[in-house]
């Protein structure tokens, strides 16, 4: 019997602490505990590791505080494409999606791949129909908006107009 | 991006990341996340990894499959072996970012070169731990 663990991450990048509020920072460590919590109810319970990380990988995209799901950053023509994958160690299977925007919980649409079709990644219309028809939740675009995000965007390209976006990714890998 | 790593009392081994890419990013453009041996992976002879960076770097350098080939051909530790590739084959080569692996007798690791990474945690003790800065 192996003794069991979890890690998670929310995202890594120009993280500055001046720039986050003690609130902001309540709130990513409770959203990061949750996380954690949900994921460890599965472990504690004899649950599988693909279990335990799906179902903490849910909260955080539920977590609009996070780059993924609710909260997803906008692409240059100012839509949401989001990408997700999963990997089960102990049989090699994996699945994975790109570019999708409609299932509330994009990594249960790579375990849908995974568990329901022989390809590891799908991609466009055929990797929704796997979703909806594994009967994945779907959400409307406005779900997926945040603010920040849109803020986010507007803020981005005008540098990219003003010609003084920065070549440094970290800033923006949300 | 968001991503959870784990080691299940079977000692099996698990990797699921999420994530939106990056603002402003082109249309039609897929980073690491997707990419299996780049951004995700999971195999119980060595680990399971799940990254969040810099994309592009992550997949030309095949950062979670490179950590596995490392432990298993070059016996090195899952730290060990996350450490390097992302304080030194990712950073040397602007791939910022960090990523969080465990191995099958659940040791964890957390390694990032930027200035921080929301991260968290939690073993059969029930020590839960979160942490953003170093």
């Amino acid at each position: 019997m192996t003794r069991f663990s979890l890690a998670v991450h929310g995202g890594a990048g120009t993280i500055r602490r001046a720039n986050l509020t003690p609130q902001a920072e309540a709130a990513y460590h409770n959203g990061l505990k949750r996380a954690l919590q949900a994921g460890h109810a599965v472990l504690a319970d004899h649950g599988s590791a693909m279990d335990a990380v799906t179902a903490a990988v849910c909260v955080l995209e539920d977590e609009p505080l996070f780059n993924a799901g609710r909260g997803a950053v906008f692409t240059s023509d100012g839509v949401q494409e989001m990408d997700a994958a999963v990997m089960d160690g102990a049989t090699r299977m994996a699945g994975a999606v790109a570019g999708i925007l409609g299932p509330r919980n994009p990594v249960m649409a790579a375990r849908a791949v995974m568990e329901h079709t022989d390809h590891v990644m799908l991609i466009g219309p055929n990797a929704l129909k796997v979703a909806r028809d594994a009967g994945v939740p779907f959400e409307d675009a406005g779900y997926f908006f945040t603010q920040a995000r849109w803020d986010a965007l507007q803020s981005t390209l005008k540098m990219r107009r003003d010609g003084i976006e920065d070549s440094d990714p970290a800033r923006r890998h949300g | 991006t968001v991503g959870a790593v784990a080691c299940d009392m079977q000692g099996n081994l698990a990797a699921a990341t999420s994530t939106g890419g990056m603002t402003a990013k082109a249309p039609g453009r897929v980073g690491d996340t997707p990419v299996i041996g780049a951004g995700t992976y999971a195999d119980n002879a060595t680990c399971a990894v799940s990254g969040t960076g810099h994309g592009e770097v992550f997949i030309r350098f095949t950062a979670a499959a490179e950590i596995a080939a490392r432990m298993r051909h070059g016996g090195q530790s899952l730290d060990q072996a996350a450490k390097h590739v992302v304080m030194q084959d990712l950073a040397q080569n602007d791939g910022s970012g960090g990523l969080i692996a465990v191995d099958a007798q659940g040791n964890l690791s957390r390694p990032f070169n930027s200035e921080g990474m929301y991260r968290g945690t939690v073993t059969q003790d029930g020590d839960f731990q979160t942490d953003i800065f170093r």
